[in-house]
């Protein structure tokens, strides 16, 4: 795991985030859902919350769909490419290419479009970035870069775990039961070096 | 595009969402293979604005060149390393379909240092670093 440069993280007072949807994206109610399950995979393991409102604007957390350049100097390009990016704490912008062919549900495996991307994989990934997290080296770990398409990727790894609890702790009630077993860096390098 | 169960809609259902993966965004970084320091291939600038994007290469004063320097092969290595990858530092087949797969739009490699590969940081030795607003 690694975190931004400076690591920034959501300040102690604010351990309760409430998010919201560009109201202009109109999104389903099993769209909005994908990403309610995409935060519980965080909230699980650190003591945050994460909390739909309804009032973008104050929103903690805004999540929205954008094609092309849309402001942020990071211009989106289109099917595949770059997917989605989001903002290191406390900003809160979570903006995902809305040129993707989004899959929200089914088993996208199967998917006959070449293109599907699985939506939840790619929001447990950028809500890390958006707790603090940077890129990853371990390929199983849910902050490696990559995804390829037609694939699922939800459950947090060893190292996003031990990445996310480093910087705010463990949830109390976290039993260490809902990740995926592979190893962490650290965990890998102790036992290379064992 | 959403599709709420995208396993039972065939692909005749669906005019211009059956976009073969060839078609990304960096398909054409395919034709690259086998290149190699020194050599000057048309579109290498657009694969060095790639590596500036995700923070591998710093920023320049002037456009990319379609030239391999020392530059892309540093890049490249680097790349390699971060995805564990062999580090050849050259453009073979292995890097390549790596290079083209979706990603995060986030850099690797913020303010020239990174963290990303077992948590040993590297540095680029440039005053000219890649930042980014995230």
């Amino acid at each position: 795991y690694s975190f931004f440069p400076g690591t920034p993280v959501w300040p102690e007072g604010r351990r309760d985030l409430t998010f919201a949807f560009l109201p202009d994206n109109e999104l389903s109610d099993e769209a909005k859902a994908v990403f309610v399950s995409a935060f519980q995979k965080w909230s699980t393991v650190i003591p945050m919350t994460f909390t739909e409102t309804t009032s973008f604007y104050s929103a903690d957390i805004k999540i929205g769909f954008y094609v092309g350049d849309h402001g942020d100097g990071e211009a989106f390009d289109g099917v595949l490419g770059t997917l989605a990016h989001a903002f290191s704490p406390p900003s809160g912008m979570f903006h995902l290419d809305g040129d993707e062919n989004w899959v929200i549900g089914g088993d996208i495996t199967t998917s006959t479009v070449t293109s599907a991307i699985d939506l939840e994989s790619v929001a447990v990934h950028e809500i890390g970035h958006l707790l603090g997290l940077g890129h990853s080296s371990v390929e199983e770990s849910i902050m490696y870069p990559t995804i390829t398409s037609k694939t699922k990727k939800v459950d947090l790894a060893n190292d996003d775990v031990q990445g996310i609890q480093k910087l705010y702790g463990a949830n109390p009630s976290y039993d260490g039961s809902t990740t995926s077993s592979t190893p962490s860096t650290e965990a890998r390098e102790t036992s290379a070096a064992r | 595009r959403f599709f709420p169960n995208i396993t039972n809609i065939p692909p005749w259902l669906l005019p211009n969402v059956t976009v073969p993966a060839a078609s990304s965004a960096w398909d054409a970084f395919q034709k690259f293979g086998n290149c190699r320091p020194g050599e000057k291939v048309d579109g290498l600038a657009k694969l060095k604005k790639y590596f500036n994007y995700f923070g591998y290469i710093p920023n320049l004063p002037t456009n990319f060149t379609d030239d391999f320097d020392d530059e892309l092969e540093s890049a490249l290595k680097t790349y390699q390393k971060n995805f564990n990858l062999n580090v050849t530092g050259e453009l073979d087949e292995q890097t390549i379909n790596h290079l083209v797969r979706p990603r995060c739009g986030n850099p690797d490699i913020v303010n020239g240092t990174t963290t990303m590969n077992s948590g040993k940081p590297m540095s680029f030795n440039s005053s000219k670093l890649h930042t980014v607003g995230h």
